[in-house]
């Protein structure tokens, strides 16, 4: 079988300045993945290699540059399946973590569960010995500004990101 | 919202997809991607799938499965994406994007959204888009 590996920045809008940002950034994780799959590594490490890049590029709204929540806090989810056995991992709404991603194949890897959230996915991450960073360095200044401009008496959030993901 | 998918040089396909979700949303709420079957799927009788967009939306019509039902039904990936998120967007009114990659290693990257920073590589060549 031929590897191909396809990734993906997000659906959306896309701010003239930082078309070539997100762009290079998809660029770099494909390019990060199909150098897994060259060498004979698995589809899983590729996409999770893949993700991890663009989790730890600020242009996404992933990780770091992730967008915030109504307290101005990163909270994040992720989800990982091997299309080998149907296995699959996820966690939801967790915060202070770099990469969730791998955090969720831990999940697939290290539990018998599906999905594991907040509190539980947090004592998880410790029990797995996955490093917590502090929740600001997951902030940016953009997102930042966009959490501020949102709390504006005239903004409407909701209506705003009706198509973006 | 990022994702990937990938088939590897034994056939297994895998799909991953990681959010920071809604701008100011609400504490604990919990978007498509978490969701196995929305966010992402993958089973190596068909190809694998990561969807991007309104999560809502995503989850009413199980996104990524319903992409995988359609290339069951014989659909290439392209026309599989374009089938599944035509019926979001009548059915509910969301916008989204979708990447997949089918079992044989054919791919597409199709969005209802006005763009969608995509990037894929086969055979060595790598092709990219964002409009």
């Amino acid at each position: 079988m031929k590897p191909v590996i396809v990734v993906h920045g997000g659906a959306g809008r896309i701010f003239k300045e930082r078309e070539d940002g997100s762009r290079s950034g998809v660029t770099r994780a494909a390019l990060k993945g199909y150098g897994i799959l060259k060498q004979g590594g698995s589809a899983l490490d590729a996409v999770e290699e893949a993700v991890v890049l663009m989790e730890d590029d600020p242009h996404f709204n992933a990780g770091c540059g992730s967008v915030l929540n109504e307290k101005g806090e990163v909270e994040m989810d992720a989800i990982i399946m091997d299309g080998k056995n149907l296995s699959s991992g996820a966690v939801s709404a967790v915060k202070c973590i770099a990469n969730p991603i791998k955090l969720a194949r831990l999940v697939m890897e290290k539990t018998d569960h599906m999905l594991l959230t907040d509190q539980g996915a947090l004592a998880f991450a410790r029990a797995m010995g996955v490093p917590e960073v502090p929740g600001e360095k997951l902030i940016t200044e953009r997102s930042l500004e966009r959490w501020k401009k949102n709390l504006e008496a005239d903004s409407n959030p909701q209506e705003f990101q009706k198509d973006l993901g | 919202t990022v994702g990937a998918v990938a088939i590897d040089s034994a056939g297994n396909v895998a799909c991953a997809t990681s959010t920071g979700g809604l701008s100011n949303k609400r504490v604990g709420r919990v978007g498509d991607t978490a969701c196995i079957g929305s966010g992402g799927y993958a089973d190596n009788a068909i190809g694998a799938t990561s969807t991007t967009g309104h999560g809502e939306s995503i989850m009413k019509v199980v996104l990524a499965r319903l992409t995988l039902y359609h290339m069951e039904q014989g659909k290439s990936p392209e026309e599989a994406a374009t089938e599944a998120l035509n019926s979001m967007e009548t059915r509910v009114g969301g916008l989204g994007g979708v990447i997949v990659v089918s079992r044989s290693g054919d791919w597409a990257a199709t969005f209802s959204t006005k763009q969608m920073p995509w990037a894929a590589v086969k055979d060595g060549q790598l092709q990219s888009g964002i409009h």
